[in-house]
């Protein structure tokens, strides 16, 4: 699971 | 972005516009449930408080203001100004009883103990069960208005391209939110007896009636 910065989806 | 992922946003954008015009044109609200319109704007309130902080583009910070107007419209519309046509009698699904478990499970469940990520989580969760109130309202009243079944159409099939988007997403950048993923298949199996109907009845010009 990346440890994504933000969510970039809606 | 990709086009599961755009279509997906189309069809909740048309699921939105679709309930704002039937309830601004018809100046009623009959068959829907304000529950769950306020839970669509709880969801969009806590998912989108990023909205000045994360700029990701113009797209993105364009659909949720979008989303956030048209809800919290939606809501006016039928709390205020068309209050005397809202079914409250039907409308009787307990919000809290979706709140308070799904709260508790953000705490529980994230992938980061920070107030943004927890309320993010939150709307996740709270957006899988927000239609409850409106699906059993219909079950209450045993039918839909068309442009209500409509509504509910582009509303379902939005998460289901999502799911779609993901799948997508996995094989292409090895991305995954095993959070969104897993709400998000919650979120459309809740359709999948309204998909049915929708498909076997209103696909065909008849009414959409629930068996009683």
């Amino acid at each position: 699971d990346m440890d994504e910065e933000f969510h970039d989806e809606l | 972005m990709n086009i599961f992922r755009l279509l997906g946003d189309l069809s909740h954008l048309l699921a939105i516009i679709i309930l704002l015009l039937k309830i601004w044109r018809t100046r009623s609200c009959a068959g829907v449930s304000g529950k769950s319109q306020i839970l669509f704007a709880l969801v969009f309130t806590t998912r989108y408080l990023d909205l000045f902080t994360n700029f990701i583009s113009m797209y993105n910070s364009a659909m949720k203001l979008i989303y956030l107007v048209c809800s919290y419209a939606t809501v006016f519309l039928m709390y205020f100004k068309f209050k005397a046509t809202y079914d409250s009698n039907h409308d009787t699904f307990r919000m809290e009883f979706l709140v308070v478990p799904v709260g508790g499970l953000a705490f529980l469940v994230n992938h980061d103990f920070t107030p943004l990520e927890i309320l993010w989580t939150f709307s996740i969760y709270l957006e899988a069960v927000a239609i409850l109130p409106q699906l059993f309202m219909i079950s209450k009243t045993g039918e839909a208005e068309t442009i209500t079944s409509h509504y509910l159409f582009a509303l379902g099939s939005y998460r289901a391209l999502y799911i779609v988007n993901w799948v997508f997403r996995f094989y292409t950048e090895g991305f995954f939110d095993l959070i969104a993923i897993v709400a998000g298949c919650v979120q459309t199996i809740l359709y999948c007896d309204f998909f049915y109907l929708y498909i076997t009845k209103v696909l065909k010009g008849k009414q959409l009636t629930l068996p009683a």
